[in-house]
């Protein structure tokens, strides 16, 4: 029997060292910590990997340290789009949505494709409207605002006036 | 952008990829987070992924299904197969994933300044930013 792992990304796009307080520091890795241990606790439980990596992502999406869930970037227009997928190593099966505005979490809509498989992929209103007819409660769009990515946008639009766009940092592009 | 790969008491793989794209996107852009085989892929035979990065050169080099298949014809293993994707194929485009194959192994490769990053096992739980 194998011995349950989990690994999980919260984006590349780090906070540089020199600018990453004590304060952001800790929240993110007690946000890393407890993604782990969500999905973990279920994989000790006997739970397959699709329940663990739901889980862990679960958690990362509904912490705004992350860019994804509460706290995801906005477009140009100010507004979230969200992006997830899911795929079953052990079925080929796989499910994701695509530019939704109004799933809360949208890995567990993603989930929800992957056990119908057909549709596979759902976009914008689309997604919306399937996962609330399949009961995913819908949350208004400003949900996933944070005050820091208003002020990413701000700044990214302010360094497409200035023509300095290729100077943003990747915490300015992707949180 | 945020990931998960796991592998099961049962031996079973599965990943999985949320995001909010990057600041100021052009509205209905579409990443690799949901498209299969790009930012996510999972497969029993070999291994589950979860990408980070500039989202359009991983869904032009199938990213997902490139470790893949690296795996399963080339029969590279997991670390050569995600340093060589993340460190040459994906050079000069920020870029990161987390990994784990069939055989519980683990990799979190990137090539940007740091990746939130972490795994845990039955006796070890790690989480790191930068280099540390």
């Amino acid at each position: 029997m194998p011995t349950p792992v989990l690994a999980i990304h919260g984006g590349c796009g780090a906070i540089p060292r020199a600018s990453l307080t004590p304060e952001t520091n800790a929240a993110a890795r007690d946000a890393l910590r407890r993604a782990l241990q969500a999905g973990y606790a279920l994989l000790q439980d006997g739970a397959s990997a699709v329940d663990a990596v739901t889980a862990a992502v679960q958690v990362m999406e509904d912490d705004p340290v992350f860019n994804a869930g509460t706290g995801a970037a906005l477009n140009r227009d100010g507004v979230h789009e969200l992006d997830a997928s899911l795929m079953d190593g052990a079925t080929g099966r796989a499910g994701a949505v695509a530019g939704a505005r109004r799933i809360r979490n949208p890995v567990q809509v993603a989930r929800a494709l992957a056990g119908v498989s057909d549709p596979l992929l759902l976009i914008g209103d689309a997604a919306d409207a399937w996962a609330e007819a399949h009961g995913f409660a819908p949350v208004p769009n400003t949900h996933f605002t944070t005050r820091a990515r208003q002020d990413a946008l701000r700044a990214m639009l302010e360094r497409e006036t200035l023509g300095t766009t290729a100077r943003a940092t990747e915490f300015e592009k992707h949180g | 952008t945020v990931g998960a790969v796991a592998l099961d008491a049962h031996g079973h793989l599965a990943a999985a990829t949320s995001t909010g794209g990057y600041t100021a996107k052009p509205p209905g852009r579409v990443g690799d987070s949901p498209i299969i085989g790009a930012g996510t892929w999972a497969d029993d035979r070999t291994c589950a992924m979860s990408g980070t990065g500039k989202g359009e050169l991983f869904i032009r080099v199938a990213a997902g299904h490139d470790l893949h298949a690296r795996l399963l014809y080339a029969g590279q293993t997991l670390e050569h197969a995600a340093q060589d994707l993340i460190h040459r194929t994906l050079q000069g485009v920020g870029a990161g994933l987390c990994a784990v194959d069939r055989h519980g192994n683990v990799v979190l490769p990137y090539n940007t300044e740091g990746m939130y990053r972490g795994f845990i096992t039955a006796d070890t739980l790690h989480v790191a930013i930068h280099e540390d």
